[in-house]
């Protein structure tokens, strides 16, 4: 069907994944929960960093979109971390620890975070 | 998003989902696709979050996102979690959240919780449905029996419905796109049909980990908006995900 909403025959013998419609597989990693809440996270983030970095500029370029001032991205990166601070444990100490080692502002890191919650406005 | 569980003839549960995200956030026009969700993809991570050594659950996971929308702790339940609009939403929560009244959960917070603590299908059932949240959402999760799979429909407040397999009655399986399931999901965006017409297509003797990934591979259910597919096998305690493209044409949500 070439007109929306693009209907097509269920589709058959789609796996194991392979084709236009299976970009790739997904790595597995460890998050140690013995580990204190500020390092779990580190191996995933030091690997992961360029990506994450990528997707939160692209999140700025829209904020910016609608705020040019840029005054939208200040609000998050002064209001949001002291919501950081009154987030439950471990999900606190593990949004700064992704902060750090990410370099990411950690407003911006609480928004991802929060993304759902934020996303309904 | 879209996530099924369904039974199949020998009693198997089996948990599939495709996690759409970045609606009307930048639309990148010469590439047809939405720009969060391409951006999202390669932050896509599967995880085995261990203690004392031992895995206690394993998730599908974006890297820097502490919450869970889609895990498995073995051989005991499978959750995936979709949102739910609804007018009495999580920005109201977070006012609350601000104003100092914090006796609500956050949705992924409670999900990750959930999966860290909990010890039984029933047992998670009973806090995913009765815990306080900032926004609403429909919670999906499955068991390790037969009959243990269910939509938990839930408002901030309250437990609003729950709908679960019955096999007796011919559910085997339940589904859940981003509408309340007594209601017509918005004719704009009516991934339930196709999805369920797919799933009797394919009958419940022939449901498994490959047709459940033919019907979370088949437009719209796919669409420009999927970002990755889990599978879910409980009693083996298997999880397995997939980064998704949607060639066009194809829907942009």
């Amino acid at each position: 069907q070439f007109i929306p909403p693009y209907t097509e025959d269920c589709r058959t013998d789609t796996y194991p994944p392979n084709g236009p419609t299976f970009r790739g597989a997904v790595g597995w990693y460890t998050v140690d929960l013995d580990s204190p809440p500020s390092k779990r996270w580190d191996a995933v983030i030091t690997e992961k960093k360029t990506h994450l970095v990528n997707m939160i500029q692209a999140i700025r370029d829209l904020a910016n979109a609608f705020v040019p001032s840029g005054k939208l991205i200040e609000l998050v990166d002064v209001t949001l971390p002291i919501m950081a601070d009154t987030l439950p444990s471990p999900f606190s100490e593990e949004i700064k620890g992704i902060a750090a080692v990410s370099g990411i502002p950690l407003g911006e890191v609480v928004l991802f975070n929060i993304f759902y919650e934020v996303f309904t406005v | 998003c879209t996530s099924i569980v369904a039974e199949d003839h020998k009693g198997n549960l089996i948990h599939g989902r495709n996690l759409d995200f970045g609606l009307f956030m930048g639309w990148d026009v010469k590439n047809k696709s939405w720009i969060i969700s391409e951006k999202l993809k390669p932050l896509v991570v599967n995880l085995d979050f261990r203690r004392n050594n031992q895995t206690v659950f394993k998730s599908t996971n974006f890297a820097g996102y502490v919450g869970m929308l889609t895990g498995i702790k073995p051989h005991t339940f499978t959750l995936t979690m979709n949102e739910r609009f609804s007018l009495d939403g999580g920005y109201i929560g977070i006012m609350e959240w601000v104003l100092g009244k914090r006796d609500g959960m956050w949705m992924s917070f409670l999900t990750r919780s959930v999966l860290e603590d909990a010890n039984s299908y029933e047992e998670a059932k009973t806090r995913l449905a009765q815990t306080k949240l900032l926004a609403p959402a429909y919670f999906i999760l499955g068991g390790n029996q037969t009959g243990q799979g269910c939509i938990i429909t839930r408002s901030r407040l309250l437990n609003i419905d729950l709908l679960e397999i019955d096999v007796k009655l011919g559910r085997w399986y339940v589904l859940e796109t981003n509408y309340d399931h007594w209601e017509e999901p918005l004719f704009l965006d009516d991934r339930r049909t196709p999805a369920m017409k797919c799933m009797n297509q394919t009958a419940q003797k022939n449901i498994s980990v490959n047709t459940m990934y033919d019907v979370l591979s088949t437009k719209p259910v796919l669409n420009k908006l999927t970002t990755y597919t889990t599978l879910m096998q409980v009693s083996e305690g298997k999880l397995e995900s997939y980064i998704r493209d949607c060639p066009n044409p194809c829907m942009p949500w």
